[in-house]
């Protein structure tokens, strides 16, 4: 059956080293479907800049859970009417294992060390996504103070590789806070997130509000924007990609360095970095020619 | 006694004659070909024996099937796909142990997630979930 994941593995699979020619076959087959031109050669592991693969590789245990319930239902319905598949050990009995596992998630503290989890809003966009991709924010020298004295911080996000046809259904920002610096006792900081519309060299950008958040200073976790009509239009016009602003100020509407409200930026620890996430759907079914 | 003897010894010489000049039929189909004949088998691939582990996060490998061997009606100019099922199909039913059914229809794989790291560093993570594979041959 040609399954890609380790969990279809049968005991009866034949674990040998491959000839020359079956690794070529094999990569330059595996390469067609995955769509890439050739391998991929990303920065350096100490470079990723980002807590994104912790994130997508708990939406992948997520979505691969999702596939071995599916298939689990499968062999349930199958071994009730006589199939010899059975029930694979060590999953959640449930066929719904998936929402239970989420619904753990959900009882942790938000004041958690865990790597970032998928909230439900994700589980939506999950089931029905083919594919989810996290951004890598290519900002690399913070300005932390605009012209008018104002805190900010500023991300960009390269969203041009995404292949053709696949059309985005949700994108989040996600940024990490810690707890915000204490001599704002326990104040609500607003933290707002801005589309930038236009970039001037010796004045403040043209913005767009986006999304905001309330949270208090003692406040500690992921905090996620919903920027999906943003992400859209960036896809169909990536001319006007000029990034993303974060601010934050206090209840009286005072600008406060982001740092100092504990907003983790580029130079946290790689576990609590930001990151952009976008989920797509694509439409063709995809048939693969006999070799 | 000697009559019957050299009347045996006859009749052995005619047939084998009569069968060496005959052409290879569907019935002949066990005799040469058996130990070339196309077979299924199962492979592990390791994302590491393919020295990928650096870009494809997860899965650490997949499950694979592959065919060696020669089919026993090859699709070629004589053979069309259809010939091909029903050769094939009956001489399956002839020899199941030696001769696979043949594999026309299209089969729905497994759906499959695998997660990767593109040239900028993004990560992706990409479901299968409805690849199909139309095949003809043996398998």
């Amino acid at each position: 059956q040609g399954g890609l994941g380790d969990n279809h593995v049968h005991s009866s699979f034949i674990y040998r080293r491959l000839r020359n020619h079956e690794r070529r076959e094999i990569q330059r087959e595996i390469l067609s479907i995955l769509g890439l031109p050739h391998r991929p050669r990303p920065f350096a592991p100490g470079k990723q800049a980002s807590s994104a693969p912790l994130f997508m590789l708990d939406l992948y245990n997520a979505m691969t859970n999702e596939e071995d319930s599916e298939e689990l239902e499968y062999s349930l319905k199958g071994s009730i009417a006589g199939d010899s598949r059975g029930i694979r050990k060590g999953y959640p009995a449930s066929p719904n294992g998936y929402s239970q596992r989420i619904q753990l998630s959900r009882m942790t503290p938000l004041t958690t060390q865990n790597p970032p989890l998928a909230s439900l809003h994700d589980t939506n966009f999950l089931s029905d996504a083919d594919m989810v991709m996290s951004f890598v924010n290519l900002v690399e020298r913070d300005k932390d103070f605009s012209h008018q004295r104002r805190h900010y911080k500023e991300f960009r996000f390269d969203l041009t590789q995404i292949p053709r046809g696949e059309a985005v259904t949700a994108a989040e920002f996600r940024i990490y806070k810690d707890r915000s610096n204490s001599r704002f006792g326990n104040e609500t900081i607003q933290i707002s997130i801005y589309q930038i519309i236009k970039d001037y060299p010796n004045r403040d950008a043209d913005l767009f509000l986006l999304d905001s958040r309330k949270a208090q200073a003692s406040d500690v976790g992921w905090f996620v924007f919903d920027i999906t009509a943003t992400s859209n239009h960036w896809v169909i016009n990536p001319h006007n990609n000029l990034g993303l602003q974060l601010c934050a100020e206090t209840g009286d509407g005072r600008s406060i360095n982001v740092k100092s409200a504990g907003l983790i930026g580029r130079h946290g620890p790689q576990s609590k970095q930001p990151f952009m996430v976008a989920f797509f759907k694509a439409s063709e079914v995809l048939f693969r020619s006999v070799r | 006694a000697a009559n019957n003897k050299r009347k045996n010894q006859n009749r052995n010489k005619s047939s084998s004659h009569q069968e060496s000049s005959r052409m290879p039929s569907v019935g002949d189909y066990n005799a040469s070909e058996q130990k070339q004949a196309c077979k299924k088998h199962e492979l592990y691939v390791s994302f590491r024996d393919l020295g990928w582990q650096d870009w494809i996060i997860a899965p650490e490998g997949y499950a694979a099937f592959y065919c060696d061997g020669e089919c026993s009606f090859p699709l070629n100019a004589h053979m069309n796909a259809t010939n091909h099922a029903i050769v094939q199909t009956l001489v399956h039913l002839m020899f199941p142990d030696h001769v696979p059914k043949p594999c026309c229809a299209p089969t729905k794989l497994n759906a499959i997630s695998v997660l990767y790291f593109d040239d900028s560093s993004n990560v992706i993570l990409k479901k299968y979930r409805n690849m199909v594979v139309r095949s003809c041959g043996c398998h």
